[in-house]
C-alpha cells in the first residue's frame, strides 16, 4: 500500500485567506495569490518574517534600504494600517487595491489627500505643500530658488484653497482634482490588472483558476 | 517650466512617487 504525506501549507503571521481579500477588493482570488508571491519576495528581502519592514519597502523601490524619501515614507505609513511599523499581507493587498485600475476614483482621491496631509490634520497646509515640493526637488537632485518654490506653492494654494483660509480641506481637494484630473494618474498601477501574467510562477502553483 | 504647473502636478510627474518598482523582477 502506498503512502503519502499531507504537508500542511504554513503561512506566516499576518496572512489572510485570499478568498476574503478578493471579496473586499477588485482582485480575483488568483490575483491575491499572485500578490502573495510578490509579498513573500518583498517581506523576505532583509528579514524573513512575513512582514514588510520599512527598509524592505525602500529596498524594493530604490534598490537600497537607507534612502530617505518623503513620499515613500508616507506611502509606507498609509499601507501600515495598524500603525505597528510593518506591513502585513492583508494591509498590503487592501492598500494596493486602491491603485487597481478598477478601484473607485473616490478612494484614489481620498488616499492621495491622506498622503499629502503630512501631519494628518485633516487638511493640506501651505507649509506641507512647500515641504513636499522641496523634498521632491531634493530627491531628484533638482534645484530651484526658494522664491520659485514659494511661487509654485502660492499659485497652487490660489487655485485649490478656494475658501482662502490657508489650507486645502477635503471638499476643496475633490474640486481641485476635478479640475486637474491628471494629478490622480499616479494612483493607478496598470501592472495590477495583469498580475497573473506578471507573476506566472504562481499559476503553476495554484489550484485555483479564474479563467 | 515649473512655475506654470501646480505643486501637485509637479509631484505627480516626478519619479518620487512610483510604486511600479515593486513589480520589477
Amino acid at each position: 500500500m502506498g503512502c503519502f504525506c499531507l504537508k500542511k501549507l504554513r503561512h506566516k503571521p499576518g496572512y489572510e485567506a485570499p478568498i476574503n481579500l478578493a471579496s473586499e477588493t477588485p482582485f480575483t482570488v488568483n490575483e491575491v495569490e499572485a500578490l502573495y508571491d510578490l509579498f513573500k519576495k518583498l517581506s523576505s528581502s532583509i528579514i524573513d518574517d512575513g512582514l514588510i519592514h520599512k527598509e524592505e519597502f525602500q529596498l524594493a523601490l530604490f534598490k537600497t534600504s537607507n534612502k530617505q524619501n518623503l513620499f515613500a515614507d508616507r506611502i509606507f505609513d498609509l499601507f501600515d494600517i495598524k500603525h505597528n511599523g510593518v506591513i502585513e499581507f492583508g494591509e498590503f493587498v487592501r492598500s494596493l487595491s486602491v491603485f487597481h485600475p478598477n478601484a473607485p476614483e473616490a478612494d484614489k482621491i481620498a488616499f492621495l489627500f491622506r498622503l499629502y496631509d503630512l501631519r494628518q490634520t485633516g487638511c493640506i497646509e501651505a507649509e506641507e505643500l512647500k515641504e513636499m515640493v522641496t523634498a521632491l526637488l531634493c530627491e531628484n537632485n533638482l534645484s530651484l530658488s526658494e522664491d520659485v518654490v514659494d511661487l509654485i506653492v502660492e499659485k497652487t494654494m490660489m487655485e485649490a484653497d478656494t475658501k482662502r483660509d490657508g489650507k486645502i480641506d477635503d471638499e476643496e481637494w475633490k474640486e481641485f482634482v476635478k479640475k486637474n484630473p491628471s494629478i490622480i494618474k499616479i494612483m493607478t498601477l496598470s501592472d495590477l490588472k495583469e498580475l497573473t501574467l506578471a507573476f506566472p510562477s504562481f499559476v503553476m502553483n495554484s489550484g485555483v483558476s479564474d479563467l | 517650466k515649473p512655475v506654470s504647473m501646480n505643486a501637485f502636478e509637479l509631484i505627480s510627474r516626478s519619479q518620487s512617487f512610483s510604486l511600479d518598482k515593486l513589480f520589477e523582477k
